[in-house]
């Protein structure tokens, strides 16, 4: 499944 | 944090830094295009509004910071100082057509119903055709100064090295944004014309001129 809320990233 | 995220963050740094540098010290945004620069801004306002919410990192939270802080400077600089020098008759891409339909997207397909992730989805989505009315302005006045054609290399380049950064990430951490991903080959698709004009004339030591 998309871990999409993860937001580490610029 | 991988090799082609570290270096597909330095190249968008290398964009931003290049287009400031280029106003500054020639005075002048001639053959940039205002529409797109704010729509750049848009897209780091709407997406950074979680450095009001968490903390990630010092890199991360520093290059939040560099990129707005640039990109308001930009936009300040061919809107207010050199707007003298705003080449506004060739900057005439209705960004409306690509922000009502992005906004509406970003509502209909996101990872949460929140403000915080519509805002963020908003602001991917947006970034992936942020450049349009850039590109539009070099076909209406069929060409660009080299050091446009440099910044929009990286700016090009950046998205590029975050897809093989997502592939990396996939593979390794099982990590995947689909929404980041679908967005960002959308957006590296539409710089190939141009990449395929960069390589072939301006590393050449051609000027880019698009045949009118």
């Amino acid at each position: 499944c998309p871990i999409g809320s993860r937001k580490d990233e610029l | 944090m991988n090799i082609f995220r570290l270096f597909g963050d330095l190249s968008h740094l290398a964009a931003i830094i290049i287009l400031l540098l280029k106003i500054w010290k020639s005075r002048s945004c001639a053959g940039i295009s205002g529409k797109s620069q704010i729509l750049f801004a848009i897209v780091f306002t709407t997406r950074y509004l979680d450095l009001l919410t968490s903390f990630i990192s010092l890199y991360n939270t520093s290059m939040k910071m560099i990129y707005i802080g640039c990109s308001y400077a930009t936009v300040y600089l061919i809107y207010a100082k050199f707007r003298a020098t705003y080449d506004g008759n060739h900057d005439s891409f209705r960004v409306e057509f690509l922000i009502v339909p992005v906004g509406g997207l970003a509502v209909l397909i996101n990872h949460d119903f929140s403000l915080l992730e519509i805002l963020w989805t908003f602001s991917i989505y947006l970034e992936s055709v942020a450049i349009l009315p850039q590109l539009f302005m070099i076909s209406k006045t069929g060409e660009a100064e080299t050091i446009t054609t440099h910044y929009l290399f990286c700016q090009g380049l950046y998205r590029a090295l975050y897809l093989i950064n997502w592939i990396w990430r996939f593979y390794f951490e099982g990590f995947f944004d689909m929404i980041a991903i679908v967005a960002g080959v959308v957006q590296t698709i539409l710089y190939c014309d141009f990449f395929y004009l960069y390589v072939t004339k301006v590393l050449k030591g051609k000027k880019l001129s698009l045949p009118a």
